[in-house]
């Protein structure tokens, strides 16, 4: 509030470009310093991460859920008719509007340390038989050299928000719409280089460290109880229960996330799979 | 491979692997609250154990480090086609009294990148580029000093990076790279690619940054570079899979940068296998919403 304040006050100074600049600065520093103090206060320790994936819940997965809920309610007739053409869409089509971010479990023991191994459908390879485009890759590179180095001389201090009010046509940073005589690709639809399966592995450290100890009391040295004490193993697969998804496609993910707003025993086991089976809590 | 005339057995399966921390001060039997790096433990619970204690806040002993790799070279290294590995491989800097330096952020960053390339190669080439397994590295915010901190190169910082990554990065993108830190691998030639994203020029918390809209902005640099690099891939018939340290989500990148990421992703849905990143240590997935996103950048 103090900061708003301030901001506000500046902004009908004499100097107000100045103040901005120093308003911002504020800000900048305290965000920084605020973000430095945390890292140095808590390193790899895991704080509110609960929390955070209980927002991840409540944010993202509720208006996948909120949205499968819409759709059920149309298709089963309870909601009323004028809307129905306006509102009802296919489950793909649904689907279609998302893209699936992976985040992964880490080595460094902020829970336990883990990896994934990554299955992916390599039928019909030899059948693809796409013929290379002519273009060399040092072409293509040098080509985009020049285009990233006309792109920054030209208005360099051109602000395509700021200055135009709207925005410009020469934004490259905006896609053009996807073709629609394009398929859907391998997240969509099952195809060659589909994820098919994924293999989570954990090294269980408590379970580690107690084998290494006793291993050390029976006389073993340190070299030969590491390699015997230290493994990782399967924490679950994919297919696995309570949640086994068939496949990896997005509909497969956004059907999981619309699960587990909805089911407390499910969400609990993603709970504790996120945080690789370290029994964390907030 | 076209290239090369030689052939290689597919098994369908590729490892991802994060945030490795390796902590070269790390010391068996010293006191956690010291982030494991000196002092007698006040109690058994205090003791940093040789692999490391989940959930203590420490960073990865080299042992940890070590043994990892050697467990993925005994049972993953000759079942996988490649390997996308999303950076930060070094400690944190919460330790007051050894601050972490440049140096020391490039020096394990080497040592990491040797003993991947080491664990991967072709040990029967000849040629330091030939990998059994290809492995796609990509830059963490650990990976840079001052921390978060990146700028767009050509700087010292990029360069290093080339050097050290210089078996991993496909020569004939030497110049680009040294502008954004970011690279493409085809991991199955002329079919299959990985894309490397440099994601601190998105990133919220990397100073530099503060959207995706001025063309000095090194986030703006980086989505001119990756529309043309999936548009060559549609073109190619290329599929691909995105990678990087920090996740795309709307607590880690700029407003705009968010958004127009996801847009990217979205209207090359016909080409994107899906992406893939670390840096949150938690195993979870969100979904990004291309339309909606579309709908923000025509309101703002």
């Amino acid at each position: 509030e103090q900061l708003n304040g301030a901001s506000l006050y500046k902004s009908y100074s004499d100097n107000e470009a100045d103040a901005e600049v120093a308003d911002d600065d504020d800000d900048f520093f305290l965000d920084h310093a605020m973000c430095a103090s945390e890292t140095h206060l808590l390193g790899a320790k895991p704080v509110q991460k609960e929390s955070y994936m209980n927002s991840v819940k409540n944010v993202f997965y509720q208006k996948i859920f909120d949205k499968f809920e819409d759709q059920e309610a149309y298709q089963t007739g309870k909601r009323k008719r004028k809307n129905l053409r306006k509102k009802r869409k296919s489950m793909e089509k649904l689907c279609e509007r998302y893209s699936i971010v992976q985040i992964a479990g880490s080595v460094i023991p902020t829970f336990n340390p883990g990896f994934r191994i990554w299955e992916y459908n390599l039928t019909g390879i030899d059948n693809d038989d796409q013929l290379l485009r002519a273009q060399s890759w040092d072409k293509f590179y040098q080509n985009l050299e020049r285009i990233m180095d006309n792109d920054v001389r030209i208005d360099e201090d051109y602000s395509i928000v700021e200055i135009t009010g709207k925005r410009s046509k020469n934004d490259k940073t905006l896609p053009a719409k996807k073709p629609k005589n394009l398929p859907l690709g391998p997240a969509h639809v099952a195809q060659l280089f589909s994820p098919t399966k994924f293999i989570q592995y954990f090294a269980d450290l408590s379970e580690i460290d107690k084998q290494y100890k006793d291993l050390l009391k029976q006389g073993k040295n340190a070299s030969e109880a590491a390699d015997f004490a230290f493994k990782y193993k399967v924490e679950y697969t994919s297919q696995d229960e309570p949640y086994a998804l068939g496949g990896l496609l997005v509909k497969d993910y956004i059907s999981l996330a619309s699960k587990l707003v909805s089911d407390k025993k499910l969400w609990k086991k993603f709970l504790e799979r996120a945080f690789i089976s370290s029994g964390y809590k907030d | 491979d076209s290239q090369t005339g030689k052939e290689k057995k597919l098994h369908g399966r590729f490892l991802h692997i994060t945030d490795i921390h390796p902590d070269s001060h790390y010391r068996e039997g010293s006191s956690i609250d010291k982030q494991c790096h000196r002092d007698k433990p006040e109690d058994k619970k205090d003791r940093a154990p040789r692999f490391g204690r989940a959930c203590a806040g420490c960073d990865g002993s080299v042992d940890l480090m070590d043994y990892t790799l050697k467990w993925i070279k005994e049972n993953v290294r000759d079942e996988i086609d490649f390997v996308i590995w999303t950076g930060d491989n070094v400690r944190h800097d919460n330790d007051r009294q050894i601050p972490r330096t440049e140096f020391e952020i490039l020096d394990m960053n080497e040592v990491l990148a040797q003993k991947m390339h080491s664990l991967f190669c072709d040990h029967e080439s000849n040629n330091p580029r030939d990998f059994d397994a290809m492995v796609v590295p990509s830059l963490g915010n650990n990976d840079v000093f001052p921390h978060n901190l990146f700028a767009m190169g050509p700087t010292l910082q990029t360069r290093e990076y080339y050097r050290i990554w210089n078996t991993f990065v496909p020569q004939e993108q030497q110049r680009i790279f040294d502008r954004s830190a970011s690279f493409v691998t085809e991991v199955i030639p002329g079919k299959l690619a990985v894309i490397s994203i440099n994601t601190l020029f998105l990133f919220k918390s990397n100073p530099l940054v503060d959207n995706c809209d001025s063309k000095k902005q090194p986030g703006y640099q980086l989505l001119v570079w990756l529309g043309n690099i999936l548009q060559e891939m549609r073109e190619r018939g290329i599929k691909v899979w995105l990678s990087g340290h920090v996740p795309a989500i709307p607590k880690n990148y700029a407003d705009s940068c968010y958004d127009k990421f996801t847009l990217w992703t979205y209207e090359y849905r016909d080409i994107i296998i899906g992406s893939l990143y670390g840096h949150m240590n938690m195993d979870h997935f969100i979904p990004a919403d291309g339309k909606k996103s579309w709908k923000i950048i025509n309101e703002r």
